[in-house]
């Protein structure tokens, strides 16, 4: 499903080289639920846009489903992220004079629902992160943790076969993410993939794969027995 | 110092109302650490901007320093703001187009320093808090927890005697978080007064003070002994 081989991206500031993934070898077959984990700046977001076909890597192959990103066109990238992957970004990425129910709504857009099954499916997807009687209200009138949880609806919305889930609940209290994290447990028992970048260990914990990263390469990636 | 009486913040938006504060009294005195906890939407980012004198209340009275702050000019607000209080933002609110150095350096200006003053003392925020290599970088070219450092060096650079720090350690591996949790223990120890808004209990158990809110009311304030 997905194969990075020989994976680097590298930032050039003035006379400073930033190597933020710095040989990056992986793969990760259909339904598997892999955490990513590994110090501040270490290159986990980067792994993610790598995979998420949001960023091109500087040396190093990608291919997802036997495809060569590199070789794909913009249209293609935009299809396979409109239709298989949801995305829940370290900084959510909402839109702002948008209501939470337009934002969740996003990527039904691409998969061309009705008006009324965007409605509908939209607002449950609200419902299950507790955010039912708020899908009229704009992020900035919601806290931080409900951006967060706006987000992961907008992600999760379309029963993606692939989520991408960056520090999904840095912005939760325990017990909300713990709803979050069965959310996702839900997506993976219906044979979908769940990839998680997470800094906290008990969310880790969840998954059946622990990767670690450390400036920008690999250390560690073992099976993991979830909780 | 800090004495919250009756403190209550509503949202009116179409026939919903929403109480985000419903009802607040607490006193903080000089030297404490606070840590608040509580579920997501619960009131704790209110309650900090009260605090803080960024956002007025609905009904009640906030004292700060002895003086009333509805009574007080905008003047006097941002006086206090700039003098006393350091602020960590939930959503880091560095400037774009700005570097690193630059953003950390701002409470300064207000401050009156030189401009190599600045430039020393905000490197050495930066330094504290392992980005001492980055200082010319603009936020985007940074990593989410990266970019939380330097609103934490912001808020650390002037020894504020009130630091006001909203989930400070969000995005940032348990590592990280260990030596930014050393920084304000060190402003603690000064004689400093630390108020923490966490969801994360490890980060709470630094505090010598526990309060607790749901739904935009204090359920629990305790003494703790910190670890
Ligand atoms: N500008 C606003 N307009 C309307 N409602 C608001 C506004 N700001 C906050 N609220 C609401 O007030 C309540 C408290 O918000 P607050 O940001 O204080 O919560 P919080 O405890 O910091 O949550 P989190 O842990 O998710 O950051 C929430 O229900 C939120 O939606
Ligand atoms: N646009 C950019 N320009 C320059 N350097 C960048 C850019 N984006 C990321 N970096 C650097 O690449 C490295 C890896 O960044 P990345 O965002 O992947 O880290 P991370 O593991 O997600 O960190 P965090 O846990 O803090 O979110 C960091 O040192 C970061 O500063
Ligand atoms: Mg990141
Ligand atoms: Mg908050």
């Amino acid at each position: 499903l997905i194969r990075l081989t020989d994976i680097t991206k590298v930032y050039q500031m003035g006379d400073m080289e930033v190597r933020a993934l710095d040989g990056v070898s992986m793969e990760i077959r259909r339904g598997e639920y892999v955490a990513i984990m590994g110090p501040s700046g270490s290159g986990k977001s980067t792994m993610m846009n790598v995979i998420g076909c949001l960023d091109t890597p500087t040396t190093g192959t990608y291919e997802l489903n036997g495809k060569l990103a590199s070789a794909m066109t913009d249209d293609d990238l935009a299809q396979i992220r409109n239709e298989e992957i949801g995305f829940v970004f370290q900084t959510f990425n909402l839109l702002a004079r948008t209501t939470s129910l337009q934002n969740v709504e996003l990527p039904l857009i691409y998969a061309g629902k009705t008006p009324v099954e965007r409605h509908q499916m939209a607002l449950k997807a609200l419902e299950n992160v507790g955010l039912g009687t708020r899908s009229d209200h704009m992020p900035n009138q919601l806290s931080g943790g409900q951006r967060q949880r706006v987000a992961i609806a907008r992600a999760l919305v379309n029963d993606p076969s692939i989520l991408l889930a960056d520090e999904p609940t840095g912005a939760l209290d325990s017990k909300t993410s713990v709803e979050i994290m069965a959310l996702f447990e839900d997506l993976y028992q219906k044979g979908n993939t769940i990839i998680l970048v997470t800094h906290e260990e008990d969310i880790a914990r969840h998954a059946h794969r622990i990767v670690k990263l450390r400036d920008g390469k690999i250390i560690h990636d073992e099976p993991n027995t979830p909780i």
